[in-house]
């Protein structure tokens, strides 16, 4: 089982529309994939049809049962989505009072790599989406996760908060055994612009080997479809967005060897 | 003195973008202007050159002082720009601790409004940006601010994301004694995809009233002033996305009388 987080500090640059499209790929071609939501806010959950207000059994009950001192469990907390292939592990909004309530607890870092660990024969693939803030859910897919994939919009503002998002990596990974490995992927790519294209251009130079060499491009299909609630794989198959991340996949799995 | 908090708990809707552009409309009219940066990834901060990692005097200053002890004091934690009429009280990347650190002590959620009311003769209006994640810091801009902008993009998730928005005001707002003035601003509109429109019809269908009447359309323009760190109204003042924001300013002053 291969666990990707994907994570990004900066808001909006495409977390959760990478998490949902990969995922479905790899449910398109017979994969089990389990996606798990860790922003309270919920995005992931509400494109598949899942309330964060209301969910019963969701990643707040994993910190529960860990505070409560309870058996690590899986039971009642992954749900059926109608994507092919696609489970999900929903956010609820009662997420964002973790960072005040736990954190001084220890081993608090470890509650979803120690549960998704009961995953092992379920799943082959785990996707993890972050929520745009560095704190204690981040800290917990940082620990889980094989991999990460850091999504990074082609404009400046987005560029600097790279920076500091390898920084929190960096200070991350000292506590780790081995560095994590991370693969930059350039999204919302428009090429008609100056700075889309000089962007991208820095990126490339200054991120060599750890650069996806490919991008991203704006696809406005992705709003449509997230509009109905499923993954554009299986609306639009030859979109130009949908194309550009079969070829992502393709890439993780020659890194990675995820397939 | 117009306190304005800017927020969403979705990333990437443009809420640093409406933050620079409002005020430097009113910069550029000859208004004193203070823009106020939460957001511990620092998209503000960096927009106007301050690097979030070694700031001396930030708003992280101000919540030092206040558990310390100190004296209320703006003295060196306001920092001047180069755009006209618009100075800033930066973020550092420590802010990201505080919810940690600070929230079970009284009176934290009160620090930014106490140290805002130093500021009152030496700036007409305040603009707060927030990050995308409710907690400490958000928190505080509700309580600083006399009123709160809510950019949405026109989109199916963000849709989703807006009723989470407004059931947290709510939530905040039963703590203070009015509830808290606001206006929702649909953002990054591209009137070219069916999504975009038919979103905008639910906002106007949903929240007449507390909707502006207006949008601010995608402007790629907004990308090339970022990379120049300059608001766009300074550098290409008749663009689609500057008169979208000059009309936004107008129907602020006339429903809050800001001017
Ligand atoms: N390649 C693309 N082309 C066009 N639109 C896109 C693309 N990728 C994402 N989007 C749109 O951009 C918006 C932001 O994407 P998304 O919500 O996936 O970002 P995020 O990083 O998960 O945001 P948050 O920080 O709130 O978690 C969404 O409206 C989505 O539909
Ligand atoms: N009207 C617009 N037209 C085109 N691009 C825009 C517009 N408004 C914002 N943008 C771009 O969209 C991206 C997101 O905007 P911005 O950073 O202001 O959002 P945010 O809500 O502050 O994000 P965060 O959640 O990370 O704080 C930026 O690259 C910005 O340049
Ligand atoms: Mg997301
Ligand atoms: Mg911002």
């Amino acid at each position: 089982m291969h666990i990707w987080a994907v994570a990004n500090q900066k808001g909006g640059v495409g977390k959760t529309t990478t998490t949902v499209t990969l995922a479905s790929l790899l449910g398109l071609q017979g994969e089990s994939v389990l996606v798990v939501d860790l922003d309270p806010h919920g995005s992931l959950s509400s494109y598949f049809g899942c309330v964060p207000e209301d969910v019963e059994g969701s990643v707040y009950t994993l910190f529960q049962h860990r505070v409560a001192g309870k058996e690590r469990s899986l039971t009642n907390v992954i749900h059926p989505t109608k994507a092919k292939g696609i489970s999900l592990l929903p956010a609820s909004t009662a997420l964002v009072t973790l960072d005040r309530q736990l954190s001084e607890q220890e081993g608090m870092g470890l509650v979803l790599r120690r549960a998704l660990e009961l995953g092992q024969k379920q799943f082959q693939h785990v996707f993890v989406d972050c929520p745009p803030v560095f704190g204690i859910l981040m800290l917990n897919a940082l620990a889980a996760c094989s991999s990460l994939i850091i999504p990074v919009q082609t404009e400046y503002l987005a560029l600097k908060g790279l920076e500091r998002m390898l920084r929190t990596l960096e200070m991350v990974g000292r506590s780790r055994q081995a560095p994590l490995e991370h693969i930059i992927v350039p999204t919302l790519h428009d090429r008609r612009t100056r700075a889309g294209c000089e962007s991208l251009e820095i990126l490339r130079q200054q991120y060599a080997g750890r650069l996806w060499n490919g991008v991203i491009p704006i696809d406005t299909k992705f709003r449509d479809a997230s509009q109905a609630g499923r993954p554009l794989p299986e609306m639009t198959p030859n979109s130009r967005g949908v194309l550009a991340y079969r070829a992502l996949l393709e890439e993780l799995s020659r890194r990675y060897g995820c397939n």
